[in-house]
């Protein structure tokens, strides 16, 4: 399970 | 990206255009909730703050703009420009009781403490809930004018669209944000009453009318 810290949704 | 979040995000898109549309046609903004628009104002620049400090790709810096300079032209011809069609009457929902709680959970759940990652969770959660001041002004009224009701179908869509694209990047990627995806499936949950009248009346050519 990677975390999504890079936030590249809108 | 995929296609589903290319849905998404058009949708988003579209539900923006809608609105401006709906205000400059009518020359009024009856029917809105001032509270949301200023809600999605937080949202956006509490989400968009990394445009200064984070390169994603042309397509995200450019939707980041558009959402952050029509929320702020909402509000502002909301506030300034059509101010007297607005009704403050009835747009009457407590916003800090949404602020409030986002702020806490915000400070619990995230993926980093940081100052930008709990602004990102905390505008995460509060757009799950930015529509209820809407909803419920909604709900008073009992009716909508239809170019509202597309406005708000196109709103409730997208988050909606995202769902099946946490699902598929889960797969392909292994990618799972869960912060986003708890708060999104909650948006999309509290739009279920507003989509079943939507698609059983409006779809249909009906006015958007609650029952009594």
């Amino acid at each position: 399970v990677i975390l999504d810290q890079a936030h590249d949704e809108l | 990206m995929n296609f589903f979040r290319l849905l998404g995000d058009l949708s988003h898109l579209a539900s923006i255009l809608i609105l401006l549309h709906k205000i400059k046609t009518t020359r009024s903004c009856r029917g809105l909730s001032f509270k949301t628009q200023a809600l999605y104002v937080a949202v956006f620049i509490t989400r968009y703050l990394d445009l200064t400090y984070r390169w994603v790709s042309l397509y995200n810096f450019v939707m980041k703009l558009f959402f952050i300079g029509s929320s702020c032209a909402t509000l502002y011809l909301m506030r300034y420009k059509y101010c007297p069609t607005h009704d403050p009457s009835i747009d009457t929902f407590k916003i800090e009781y949404l602020v409030g709680p986002c702020a806490i959970l915000a400070l619990i759940f995230n993926y980093k403490f940081s100052v930008s990652e709990v602004l990102w969770s905390f505008s995460i959660f509060l757009e799950s809930v930015a529509i209820l001041p809407q909803l419920f002004m909604l709900q008073r009224t009992g009716e909508a004018e239809t170019i509202t009701t597309h406005y708000l179908a196109a709103l409730g869509i997208y988050r909606a669209f995202y769902i099946p694209n946490w699902i598929y990047r889960y797969f392909t990627e292994g990618v799972v944000d869960p912060i986003a995806i708890v708060a999104g499936i909650a948006q999309t949950g509290l739009y279920l009453d507003f989509f079943y009248v939507y698609f059983t009346k409006v779809m249909q050519g009906e006015k958007f009318e609650l029952p009594a």
